[in-house]
């Protein structure tokens, strides 16, 4: 299974609908300070079902959406869409692929859908269950946080090795 | 239950001692439970050796090794269920060219088990990806991507990857 | 005393706009007290704006636009009482060649106040060195000085260098 | 007044006696992770009074003497000597230039010295009273720390301020 395209529209600095197209292998996301990379992680997360907005660094979940720039103006909602391929044996469900979308209005509305179709959040985590895949899982590094698994109590280090088991 | 977290501990620890081994090119690593009697609740230890070098407190090791040790961690409990796709954010930040080739080499080692997406602002970081997305912010404030796409010498001429830094 | 401490804070107000304009070409950047009738109790807050963007929360900004505030910062506060001696380690770590550019050229700006040492893992932030100076480790564990003068293209060339890095 | 030499003898990774020469201007130190770099800023700051292990990432003062590898044994004490020229209307003492040694026994015992005239530490914090130079002093800026200035509570800060005041 892999990621094959992330589509990123009014979630953070991504105003313009944005999209990605991934293969296999090894991807470099690169460009100067400030232009968006990290975000792009955040997107990924965010799709998987984070629900901490501090873990994304914003104060409240509403910081997510464009918030409005010299030139333009805020928008009402923030989405974002994964779309794995190849996943027939690796998911619950049964789909050789599979487009996950998380979309959050102003209002403080979520929603959820797989495949187009309406979801709650559960069913996006319980698909992910036992893949390693997911916001709390140990497949996204975060910048500046990985001294933190050298530096954490031993009781907190645990915690991730339980999550690993 | 205890049996599995006791099989996930040793199998991390294995890993942990051949992946450090396998990034520093020799010394010594272990994971320990610092409560030997009591595996459910006992906290995780982690001591470190760079080769060459006298065992000791973690804290004395410097930036680069400590980021090093942090990523054979990471690795280590990756390599338990490998997610599909792994996200890293500029974990190379502190390592020198030879660690970042160590790293890069490791990284294309696992690309079999998962995709890597790897942010970072290191010439050599990018040169071990097979596709690399520039991030680009021409309007201010809003974010652009541009597939770059690795083609030997033409990665330096390209006029975008010139504007990226 | 409640007015040097007055003074002191105006200085540092006034020096941390100039210098974050300089050090990101625009933008807004102010030092604030928080309980304004209780200057002498009070913490003090950081407000921070790059060019284009909207005025956000600290936390969203990006790894490298967090650097190099905090850059502004430390040298708005250097310079109310220059110390004649400066170390900096490794603080270009998270910036991209274009701030890389900039954090140097402040650094020569500065250099008749104070003598800088710099360390550094970056190229372009040796080149801004009068002088550099190799520490290494032939033997394991046991750290070596050899001091490498800057000639222009001889930096490239010098087998001390090549072994630096 | 600036640092026209630093001799480090014994002091973590500096078995050997080691020296620096420097002139005004601007120093870069470079080399690999693991070498020494960050070790020579430890010992500028020991000298001048740096009185808590931990700000010199060891666990108590006995762990900044040469702990001794697979070659080499362990030593009995740590020094090390800040040479500073151009000091006449800088320091409190009416010297031109000025030799600072810190010793330091695996027994416990310190020694200070000041031009080879045995002081106290209080005698060498008087010294550089008001020079902004100092353990504390923001013209240190330690691997790693240059966040904290903007992640520090607003209460934290301030202490900063009073220090620069
Ligand atoms: N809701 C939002 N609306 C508009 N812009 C936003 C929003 N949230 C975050 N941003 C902007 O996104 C930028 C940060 O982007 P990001 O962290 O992805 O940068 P980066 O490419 O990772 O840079 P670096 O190399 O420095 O780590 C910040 O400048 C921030 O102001
Ligand atoms: N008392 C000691 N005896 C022997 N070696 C020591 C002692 N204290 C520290 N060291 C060694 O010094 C090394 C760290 O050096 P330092 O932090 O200066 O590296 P660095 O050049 O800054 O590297 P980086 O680029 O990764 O930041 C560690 O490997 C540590 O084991
Ligand atoms: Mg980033
Ligand atoms: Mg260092």
């Amino acid at each position: 299974m892999y990621l094959k395209r992330i589509e990123i529209c009014g979630f953070k600095s991504f105003v313009d609908s944005t999209i990605l197209e991934l293969t296999p292998g090894i991807a470099s996301i690169i460009g100067p300070n400030g232009c968006g990379k990290s975000n792009v992680l955040d997107a990924v997360r965010w799709v998987l079902g984070e629900q901490n907005p501090r873990v994304l660094r914003a104060d409240k979940m509403a910081d997510l959406i464009w918030a409005g720039s010299s030139t333009r103006k805020a928008t009402s909602f923030a989405e974002a869409t994964l779309i794995f391929a190849d996943c027939d044996k690796v998911l619950s469900m049964d789909f050789h692929e599979i487009a996950i979308t998380r979309r959050l209005y102003r209002t403080g509305e979520s929603e959820y859908l797989i495949n187009k179709a309406v979801c709650r959040l559960k069913d996006i985590e319980s698909l992910f269950m036992d893949t390693g895949l997911g916001p709390h899982a140990y497949s996204i590094m975060e910048q500046g946080k990985i001294d933190q698994l050298l530096q954490m109590k031993p009781e907190q280090r645990r915690f991730i090795f339980e999550e690993a088991a | 239950t205890k049996d599995l977290f006791i099989d996930t501990f040793n199998a991390a620890q294995k890993n942990f001692h051949e992946v450090f081994r396998h990034l520093f090119r020799g010394g010594n690593a272990k994971l320990t439970l610092i409560d030997e009697e009591n595996p459910l609740e006992s906290g995780i230890d982690v001591i470190v050796q760079p080769p060459g070098k006298n065992l000791q407190s973690i804290n004395l090791l410097s930036g680069g090794e400590k980021a090093l040790s942090a990523i054979a961690l990471l690795f280590s409990i990756y390599l338990l269920k490998p997610s599909p796709v792994c996200v890293l954010d500029e974990i190379d930040a502190p390592l020198d060219d030879v660690n970042i080739g160590r790293f890069t080499d490791m990284v294309k080692e696992m690309v079999n088990r998962s995709q890597f997406l790897v942010i970072t602002h290191n010439k050599r970081t990018m040169e071990s990806a097979n596709n690399l997305y520039g991030v680009t912010m021409e309007e201010p404030g809003v974010s652009k991507v541009v597939a770059v796409r690795v083609t030997g010498e033409a990665l330096y001429d390209g006029e975008v990857l010139a504007d990226m830094n």
